[in-house]
C-alpha cells in the first residue's frame, strides 16, 4: 500500500510538473522556439510573396516595364496585401522596447480650414439599434443547413429573402473610383519612418549595482542607470526603408527571404538585441 | 480641437507601447525559477531577479521597470508625439501556482496602470480629466481578462469595469458600444485621422467562447459588424484610420473565418486604412496578409 501510494505521488508530481511546464509555455514566460517561429514566417512569405514579386520583376524587365495580361505588376501585387505590424514588448521577454512612428503631415495645416467636426451621436444611436435588434434576436440565428433546405421548400420567395439577409460581415469590394490610401501611395498620413527604442537591461542592471557598490543611494543609482536608447531606425542599414508603405514592407519581405545576412540582422532586432537563439 | 477652439501643435509622431506585464509580486534578489516571486538561487548561479528585470529569463516586469519606463517617456517623448497606441496586457502572467491571479487583481492592476498612463499624458493645466495633451488609445489584452483568454460578449462585469478604468479616454457617446464589445474609435485629429481600438479577443482562437465568425451569435461576428459599420462611416467622412489591438490578426491566432473576414475588411478599405499595430508576440516583426486570398477562401466556403 505504501509503495503504491508513493507511486501515485510520483505520478502526480510528474503530471504536475508537465502541467506547470505547459502552463509556463502557454503563458509566455521564458522565450522558446521564437527563432523557429520567425523562420516559419519567413518560409511562408518566401513561398507566397517573394515568388510573386520575382515573377513580376522579371516580367516587367522582359516587357520593358509594360504590363502583360497574365502577370501582375509589383504595384498590383502590393495592393492585395496589408501589413500586420507587431511590436516588441515592455515585459523583458527580450529587452524592453517601444516604438515611435512618424507620419506625413505635409499640407495638413493648409487643409485645416476645411476641417469639420461631425457629431457621432446619430451614428452610434443607429448602430446600437441595429446591434440590439439584429444580433440579439433569436430569429434565424442558429439554422442548420437542413432547416434552411426545409424552409427553401416551403417558401418559394425564399431566395429573395436570403439575398436581403446577406452576411454583413463580408465587405463589398472597394469602389474603383476610390483612390488608394496612405498605406499604398505617398500622401497625408502615410507612415514615413519609425524609431525603435530599447532598454539594455544587462547594462542597466550592471550600472545600477556598480553605482550601489560605489556608495550611491538606490534612488540615485536607479535614476542614473536607467535609460532607453535608440536600437535602430527604419532608415538604417543594412535594409533601409525609404518609407513605411505596403510596397516598402513587401520589398523588404522579399529581401529577407533570400539574403541571409539581412535576415540575421532582422532577427537580432526582432529579439531586441538580446542575442537570443533557440538553443 | 474643434470643440474647445484650443490649438494644438501636431508633431507627426506617435508612440506604440505594448505588453507591460507589471508584476506586483516581483521581488528583487528572488529566484528566476520561482517566477521572481520567492526563493534564493545559490551564489554561483546568476539566476536571481535583478532590479529592473532580466531579458529572456522568463519573469514578468518589476513594477519599477514600468515606472521608470513611463518616467523616461515623460521626459523624452511626451512632448514630441500626438497620440499613444497602447495595446494591452497590463498585468502579470498566471505563471505561479502559489499565487493564482484573481479577477480583482487583474482589474486593480489595469486601473493602476491606466492612472499612471493618464498622469503622464493628460493636460496638467486642465481640471477636466478628459483633457489630454497626448491622446491615449488603449486596447484589451488576453491577460487582461479572467479567466486568461476568455472574454464574453458584453455587457458583462468586465466590459463595464474596463469602461470605468478607461472612462477618460473613451468618447462618451460610445459607452453602450463599449459595454457590448470593448472596442471604440478615437479621432486623434478630429475629422481627419482616427484610431480603432479593436477587441481582438473576440476573433482569437484561444478564447474558448470563439468558434467562428459566421454565426450571428458569435462575438467575432458582432465585432466584425461593428468594424464594418465604423469603417464605412469613416470612409463617408473621409477620415483615415489606424487599426490597433492586442492579438495580431494572423492565421496562427485567429479562428479561420475570423481571420479571412478581418483581412478582407482591411483589404477592401485600403482607401482609408493606414495600417495595423498589435502586440502579444513580444517580437518586433511584420507579416504581410493577402486580402484577395481571404476573399477566395470566403467565397469557396460560401
Amino acid at each position: 500500500e505504501i509503495n503504491s501510494s508513493e507511486d501515485d505521488d510520483d505520478e502526480e508530481e510528474i503530471l504536475d510538473h508537465a502541467m506547470a511546464a505547459s502552463e509556463v509555455h502557454l503563458m509566455g514566460a521564458k522565450p522558446e522556439n521564437k527563432e523557429s517561429y520567425m523562420n516559419g514566417i519567413r518560409d511562408k512569405v518566401y513561398k507566397k510573396v517573394h515568388q510573386e514579386v520575382e515573377e513580376s520583376v522579371a516580367n516587367e524587365d522582359m516587357m520593358c516595364g509594360k504590363k502583360r495580361n497574365e502577370h501582375k505588376t509589383f504595384e498590383e501585387i502590393c495592393e492585395n496585401y496589408s501589413i500586420v505590424t507587431i511590436s516588441g514588448s515592455v515585459i523583458p521577454t527580450f529587452n524592453p522596447s517601444i516604438r515611435i512612428w512618424e507620419y506625413n503631415t505635409t499640407d495638413l495645416e493648409a487643409d485645416s480650414s476645411t476641417w469639420q467636426k461631425h457629431s457621432w451621436d446619430d451614428f452610434y444611436e443607429k448602430l446600437n439599434k441595429i446591434m440590439d435588434n439584429e444580433y440579439n434576436s433569436e430569429e434565424e440565428d442558429e439554422l442548420t443547413i437542413d432547416d434552411e433546405i426545409e424552409i427553401e421548400k416551403k417558401k418559394s420567395n425564399r431566395k429573395k429573402k436570403r439575398k436581403n439577409k446577406a452576411d454583413k460581415t463580408i465587405p463589398k469590394k472597394k469602389p474603383a473610383k476610390l483612390a488608394l490610401g496612405p498605406a499604398y501611395t505617398p500622401q497625408l498620413f502615410s507612415p514615413t519612418k519609425f524609431v525603435q527604442y530599447y532598454a539594455d537591461l544587462k547594462q542597466i542592471n550592471e550600472d545600477y549595482y556598480s553605482l550601489l557598490d560605489s556608495g550611491k543611494k538606490p534612488g540615485e543609482a536607479a535614476e542614473r542607470s536607467f535609460k532607453y536608447q535608440v536600437e535602430y531606425t527604419s532608415e538604417e542599414g543594412p535594409y533601409p526603408m525609404k518609407s513605411l508603405m505596403v510596397e516598402d514592407f513587401i520589398s523588404l519581405a522579399s529581401k529577407l527571404a533570400t539574403d541571409k545576412k539581412i535576415w540575421q540582422k532582422f532577427l537580432k532586432r526582432a529579439f531586441m538585441s538580446t542575442g537570443y537563439t533557440d538553443d | 480641437n474643434l470643440e474647445t477652439g484650443q490649438e494644438k501643435k501636431l508633431h507627426g509622431r506617435f508612440l506604440h507601447i505594448t505588453d507591460m506585464h507589471p508584476d506586483a509580486f516581483y521581488k528583487e534578489g528572488s529566484s528566476v525559477e520561482y517566477s521572481c516571486h520567492s526563493g534564493k538561487p545559490p551564489p554561483h548561479k546568476k539566476n536571481f531577479a535583478s532590479k529592473f528585470g532580466d531579458a529572456t529569463k522568463g519573469c514578468d516586469a518589476p513594477e519599477e521597470l514600468i515606472d521608470y519606463t513611463l518616467e523616461w517617456i515623460k521626459d523624452n517623448l511626451r512632448d514630441k508625439i500626438d497620440f499613444v497606441i497602447w495595446t494591452g496586457d497590463n498585468v502579470r502572467h498566471d505563471n505561479d501556482r502559489k499565487i493564482p491571479r484573481t479577477e480583482m487583481q487583474i482589474l486593480e492592476m489595469n486601473d493602476q496602470i491606466s492612472r499612471k498612463m493618464q498622469r503622464v499624458f493628460s493636460d496638467p493645466n486642465s481640471d477636466n480629466p478628459r483633457d489630454f495633451d497626448v491622446t491615449l488609445i488603449p486596447s484589451i489584452g488576453n491577460n487582461d481578462v479572467f479567466p486568461h483568454n476568455m472574454f464574453a460578449l458584453g455587457p458583462t462585469l468586465q466590459t463595464r469595469e474596463y469602461y470605468r478604468i478607461w472612462d477618460n479616454v473613451i468618447p462618451q457617446e460610445q459607452q453602450r458600444t463599449f459595454y457590448r464589445g470593448a472596442c471604440f474609435v478615437t479621432e486623434v485629429i478630429p475629422g481627419r485621422l482616427a484610431v480603432l481600438s479593436i477587441n481582438t479577443l473576440y476573433l482569437y482562437k484561444a478564447n474558448p467562447l470563439v468558434d467562428n465568425c459566421d454565426s450571428k451569435k458569435q462575438p467575432g461576428y458582432q465585432l466584425l459588424a461593428w468594424l464594418g459599420s465604423v469603417l464605412e462611416e469613416l470612409r463617408q467622412r473621409d477620415v483615415k484610420v489606424w487599426l490597433s489591438g492586442h492579438v495580431p490578426p494572423i492565421e496562427k491566432n485567429f479562428a479561420d473565418s475570423c481571420y479571412d473576414k478581418f483581412t478582407l475588411w482591411t483589404h477592401e478599405y485600403r482607401d482609408i486604412i493606414i495600417g495595423g499595430l498589435y502586440g502579444h508576440m513580444n517580437i518586433d516583426h511584420f507579416i504581410p496578409v493577402d486580402g484577395e486570398a481571404s476573399r477566395k477562401a470566403i467565397e469557396s466556403e460560401v
